[in-house]
């Protein structure tokens, strides 16, 4: 599940990683 | 002590909403009534207004290739890129709900997967009232008309959220109430694929005691109140069911959209 939202998972960690808008 | 316990809990929830997401129903509702001291909202009600908008407002992100892109998939374009600023407001405010980060890492995936377009429409109706909605951090209004004049199959996207905005509204909750209502529907021990549900219904059992007590206080003339704000919990997921086809329809038919890559796992297997 990790591997197929690996942006969500990211924010997770780290809400202020940029998702590139 | 226990009832101390859950108005600790709202406050919390409130706070963290204020903290998550720029702006509130209140503030929205101060901005359509003109009672902010600010500039009043620029009107979007036509092609012309919407060229002369896209002039005057200032939006946090300019697409590329945006002139010659057409006016539905500019609309479109943006939309996505608020959808996109809202997942990430959203799950920042998931992970101050009290015990959420403590979950299985998987099952907080699936938690936001599941509910941030719930939790987007729920608040969208903040921004909206019966003749259009609040756009780009209130800068802007567009009318409800000029949403459904887009060509097919554009018109069709806002109009549900419309109904279902009217609906919800009429039951006139506050900040607060919204704040804890949408804490409890991220955390749905019910989601597809969920590992283990048990303490996320835990975690949901005590905010929605805390739901019950708050609008108890807030809408102490309304005692269905928590009942009817828990029926729209399934006309929200109807909601999302319907976007999320409309959206396979798009994909298919137009070639020139695309969609974010963030959006893109989200719709993924959703529905």
């Amino acid at each position: 599940l990790k591997e197929k939202h690996k942006i969500l998972h990211r924010l997770l960690q780290d809400s202020t990683s940029p998702v590139d808008l | 002590p226990e009832s101390a316990d859950l108005r600790a809990l709202a406050k919390h929830m409130f706070e963290s909403y204020n903290k998550a997401f720029p702006i509130t129903k209140a503030k929205s509702r101060a901005i359509m009534a003109g009672k902010t001291g600010d500039k009043s909202p620029f009107v979007i009600y036509d092609m012309n207004s919407l060229k002369a908008g896209e002039e005057r407002i200032k939006f946090k992100q300019t697409p590329l290739q945006e002139q010659n892109t057409e006016v539905e998939i500019r609309i479109f374009q943006r939309c996505q890129f608020r959808s996109v600023e809202a997942v990430r407001e959203i799950t920042e405010f998931a992970k101050s709900i009290p015990g959420f980060i403590n979950l299985d890492l998987n099952d907080q995936v699936t938690l936001l997967k599941y509910g941030v377009h719930e939790v987007i429409f729920s608040m969208l109706a903040s921004l909206m009232n019966k003749d259009g909605l609040l756009i780009a951090a209130g800068q802007g209004f567009m009318t409800r008309e000029f949403l459904k004049s887009l060509r097919k199959p554009f018109c069709d996207i806002m109009e549900p959220k419309f109904e279902f905005a009217m609906k919800f509204n009429g039951l006139g909750l506050n900040d607060c109430d919204i704040a804890i209502f949408i804490a409890v529907v991220i955390l749905s021990g019910d989601r597809p694929g969920l590992i283990n549900v048990k303490p996320i219904e835990e975690l949901q059992d005590s905010i929605l005691q805390a739901l019950a007590l708050q609008l108890k206080i807030s809408h102490p003339d309304s005692p269905q109140l928590f009942a009817k704000l828990l029926q729209k919990m399934t006309d929200l997921r109807q909601i999302v069911t319907e976007h999320v086809q409309l959206l396979h329809t798009i994909r298919k038919t137009e070639a020139e959209m695309s969609l974010h890559p963030l959006l893109q796992e989200i719709y993924k297997d959703l529905y």
